[in-house]
């Protein structure tokens, strides 16, 4: 039991490092035990390192920073164990945009193994969909759903 | 395994049937503020058995129920069912083809449905389960929750990577 | 003491009935106290009602329906007593296109009376100031101040 | 009254001094993820007297100061000024300018300057009593708070009400 365990963590680890450099362009990541004499039971400790900078306390990251490490950390665990379908709601509204271009593109990429469906109000993100959905109220507090070409939406 | 198609009825905001046609690749869902992007995010929990009205962001499981509008008269059930195309043989079943469907009377009844043959929530849990679908798993993540992963305590931390491991 | 809290607090309420309707384009909104019989010590409650939809616990409303409702809220105090400057950091990042344009102009408005210093991704709140200043990290880590003209900001 | 000029240096990523010049109306400050925006909206809440290392998103007092960079060493202080322009007299003050400086150094000491001239955090703080303005105001907005005033304890979202009452 410990032992799989250990071997499970070590895994999303490494994939921890490879999606915060993949997304951040850089930098480091890990995940800690906070008490390795207590594999089972400890807690874990998240620790990254935005590209140029620093080793700081997570309190200190900004807003878009804290946002895309937690989003690696997500990703790494659909690498490790992906699961078919995945729906993420407006998980990119802190990000500027060359970050969220940076997260398009790889969502793109992992979604040639797992379907998505993303809630959005972002356009980079619509122009990486396969298929836009509208969901309007034409009668006010009543929804309903129509189809969206790309260039309909304003940006 | 992918989600094929959703069909919504009674469910918040969705007091006319509405059906949702999915695809391998990326779906993106727009609208305004308060259009109902998010109750859909909520329909694939609760068909997934999820039990808590707080995770759906309501105060008791009636509220899911279309409660009427200024012009409209609230419906008595709200009905949700998700179709999943199961040809790689994922989910623990013969059948290619997979549809799950929950329903919510408001005097509190809940019915359950696997390819129409009425069941328990506990069949439907347990046919999601070792998958990360279902109400556990960490497949779905709801609006401004992303960030929840750096701030809970390292205790329920661990309880994902439990899931995933 | 208790006279000159209710009327203050009437006034608070007012502002945002009216704050609430200019920001949604309809819609009532209020504030209660839990407790008549204790108007020192008790706690307040919200109230709010998009246009056409049912009155309903605030729990249900959306992402971006609450937001604009906070944001209803700071505004009512604001308008009951303005203060010279005001330093909003990212406030709007769940507000559709066309409430960011209602909340732009709205703030358009209020800067005749006080200064306001606001921090955004967002290409209308960018459209409203009168000055832009680009803050960028040339040494990585270290932050510097740019002026920028807004049509080289990219959308 | 209105906030002419922020002077800061070492506070935060602001290794190297920085002057921002502000003028009535709008000032929009924009820039990439990490690059400081959220740093000048914490020196300004700084200078006005904010004691808790938790509002400045650090640890202990001692993280605003700049700690360095993988090219750069740290610095011993961290300094931050702000002028404002009080032609209409709202400060309780005789002066048409007014300045206000806080600096702390990496032993836990602390300076704060008045047009220049040594004082205590409380002549800062009873300053800008009743302005709406400083540590307990509600005129600083933080990134991720603007939802937090609903959900509030109603008690705390008193606290408010009572200050801007
Ligand atoms: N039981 C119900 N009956 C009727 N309407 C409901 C019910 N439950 C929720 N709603 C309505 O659904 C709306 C919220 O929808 P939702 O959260 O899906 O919006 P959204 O499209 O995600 O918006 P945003 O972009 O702001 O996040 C609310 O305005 C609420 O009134
Ligand atoms: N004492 C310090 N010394 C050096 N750098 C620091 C210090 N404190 C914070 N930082 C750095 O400041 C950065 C965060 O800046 P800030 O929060 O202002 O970003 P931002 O521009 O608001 O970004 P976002 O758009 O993501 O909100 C972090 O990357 C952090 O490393
Ligand atoms: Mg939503
Ligand atoms: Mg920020």
């Amino acid at each position: 039991m410990e032992e799989r365990f250990s071997q499970e963590f070590e895994l999303i680890n490494q994939h921890f490092q490879e999606v915060f450099s993949q997304l951040f362009g850089g930098g480091t990541a890990r995940l800690l035990l906070e008490d390795q004499s207590d594999i089972l039971g400890s807690g874990i400790e998240i620790v990254a390192q935005p590209p140029g900078k620093k080793l700081q306390n997570l309190s200190l990251l900004s807003g878009g920073e804290k946002a895309l490490t937690a989003i690696a950390i997500l990703f790494a665990i659909l690498k490790r164990k992906p699961t078919s379908f995945c729906v993420l709601d407006e998980i990119e509204t802190s990000l500027d945009e060359g970050n969220l271009d940076n997260l398009s593109r790889f969502i793109q990429e992992f979604s040639r193994d797992s379907q998505f469906i993303v809630i959005t109000h972002r356009r980079n993100t619509m122009q990486v969909s396969d298929v836009l959905y509208g969901i309007v109220m034409e009668e006010k507090g009543i929804s309903n759903i129509v189809s969206v070409r790309l260039e309909d939406r304003a940006s | 395994m992918y989600l094929k198609r959703l069909e919504i009825y009674g469910f918040k905001s969705f007091a006319n049937r509405v059906r949702i046609e999915f695809d391998k690749g990326i779906t993106a869902i727009v609208g305004p503020n308060g259009s109902g992007k998010s109750n859909i995010a909520d329909a694939i929990r609760w068909a997934l058995g999820e039990q808590s009205p707080k995770t759906l962001r309501g105060g008791k499981m009636e509220d899911v129920i279309f409660s009427g509008t200024q012009t409209r008269k609230p419906l008595g059930f709200a009905e949700v069912t998700l179709v999943l195309d199961n040809s790689d043989g994922e989910l623990p079943t013969e059948f290619s083809e997979v549809s799950v469907t929950r329903r919510v009377f408001r005097s509190g009844e809940s019915e359950y449905y696997i390819n129409r043959t009425p069941c328990r929530l506990k069949d439907i849990v347990e046919m999601f389960v070792d998958t990360g679908i279902g109400k556990d798993g960490y497949s779905i993540i709801g609006q401004g929750r992303v960030e929840e992963i750096l701030s809970m305590h390292s205790e329920s931390r661990r309880e994902i990577f439990e899931e995933a491991a």
